[in-house]
């Protein structure tokens, strides 16, 4: 049981980071996360850009300097919070690799966002704090919904990640290395379902 | 991800699990990052994914008046690997210096990597710490007027012989498929790859950060967090603004 609940206890301290962060991009209106999901679409996938956009807005941070996303009707001037909360988020989409970035915008576009953070959290819930490599049963109902072609994406987004997902049983493999990768990819997840919920 | 940094990430999680030692992403700047070289850090702080630094040109000693300099600034000190280590881990772990490392992730059947840790010692701190800052270094300004903070490398994970790693199989397996060549991913994973690391290569290593008090004075403390500024703040230069373009 002492085990159990040092594993919820290591995820809900990431779970709670990540809400933390969340509920700053949330505070933008519904325009400014619109403009802020279109500006991110457009950097996936180009790792340089977007570690590039992560300077400038740490060094406006540290300066105190304006930060403004561009966008229709008018341009929204972006509260110190924030930024910091964007920032936060550009860094775990960094961590990820071109290519799972690239299968993050293919995702939004196939609308499987919820099903692949159900996933990735419903993994981490399980062995945030397992130090052994092992095979574990995947609840079927995780990957119900997905047709062919978004479960192969699905495999490839967090197999990226390190974790395998078998879709015969189905299971997957549990890597203890690949938690900072997970983590990131959790992070990343939870702020694009975000801001397509709210666009 | 590369396999350099798959094995310096693996590396770091068995020397040191959840702690903060930081593995090295780049093998090009690997030089960059030994005992007393300058970083900066980048990314909000957080435990679960780390912070990322930065190279910087220059070597604490690079921006001090001159003085006397440790003939050897660096102590292997007595590191406790054979607890940290687990079962995957064989040869050498009584001898406190090396450890040799099999089965890593990214590591081929037959390949082992030693590793051996190099710290700043006390003394060679001590010794340093005699030394005024050069406070007119153009590096040191620059990073002033930036608002930049600095750490200093304090701490290595290196190799003691050169390695060659060896990756196939399971990507080109899972994620060759022929859905992906529109993304462009095909060949990015679609095949095998090799890396030789150099001996003396830093795959990781353990940072402080430098605090500069008055115009020359420094010191590295123990503890820090992420309100401390290297730099006493001073006037900031002009609005500037970010803008995040569509």
């Amino acid at each position: 049981a002492s085990d159990v609940g040092d594993v919820h206890e290591g995820f809900r301290t990431l779970k709670e980071e990540v809400q933390r962060e969340t509920q700053q991009v949330e505070k933008l209106s519904r325009v400014g996360q619109s403009s802020l999901l279109s500006s991110l679409s457009k950097l996936l996938g180009k790792k340089k850009e977007l570690q590039d956009l992560e300077l400038a807005l740490e060094g406006a941070l540290d300066k105190g300097h304006e930060v403004t996303l561009e966008a229709l009707p008018k341009d929204v001037l972006l509260s110190k919070e924030a930024v910091g909360a964007i920032l936060y988020f550009v860094g775990a989409l960094t961590e990820l690799s071109e290519a799972q970035q690239k299968l993050l915008v293919k995702s939004m576009e196939k609308k499987i966002l919820p099903v692949q953070l159900k996933l990735v959290e419903s993994t981490m819930e399980q062995n945030f704090l397992l130090d052994k490599e092992g095979v574990f049963p995947l609840q079927p109902e995780l990957l119900s919904s997905l047709g062919d072609e978004e479960l192969t994406l699905t495999e490839a987004l967090v197999g990226l990640s390190g974790l395998e997902v078998q879709r015969s049983g189905p299971q997957y493999m549990w890597d203890p290395d690949t938690l900072p990768r997970l983590c990131a990819l959790y992070a990343g997840l939870s702020l694009l379902q975000q801001l397509t919920k709210a666009s | 991800m590369t396999m350099f940094e798959n094995v310096t990430r693996a590396l770091a999680r068995q020397l040191n699990p959840r702690g903060d030692l930081t593995p090295l992403d780049s093998l090009i700047d690997f030089k960059r990052f030994h005992p007393f070289c300058l970083v900066l850090r980048k990314r909000k702080s957080t435990l679960f994914w780390g912070a990322r630094y930065v190279r910087t040109d220059y070597t604490l000693l690079d921006v001090l008046e001159p003085g006397s300099s440790p003939s050897d600034p660096t102590d292997t000190g007595n590191f406790g690997f054979k607890n940290m280590l687990d079962t995957r881990v064989e040869g050498d772990v009584d001898v406190p210096k090396t450890v040799k490392v099999k089965g890593t992730a990214g590591l081929s059947q037959n390949s082992t990597l030693e590793v051996q840790t190099l710290s700043v010692a006390p003394k060679a701190l001590e010794t340093v710490q005699e030394r005024k800052l050069a406070a007119d270094h153009p590096f040191l300004k620059e990073m002033q007027d930036q608002g930049e903070n600095l750490y200093v490398v304090m701490e290595v994970v290196e190799t003691v012989q050169e390695v060659t790693l060896e990756r196939a199989g399971k990507a080109e397996a899972c994620f060759s498929l022929p859905f992906f060549a529109p993304l462009g991913l095909q060949g990015s994973i679609n095949h095998k790859e090799a890396v030789t690391i150099p001996k003396g290569c830093v795959l990781a290593f353990r940072v402080r950060q430098l605090m500069v008090k008055g115009k020359d004075e420094w010191d590295i403390p123990h503890i820090c967090n992420d309100n401390m500024q290297t730099f006493p703040p001073g006037e900031k230069s002009g609005e500037e603004k970010v803008i995040l373009i569509q």
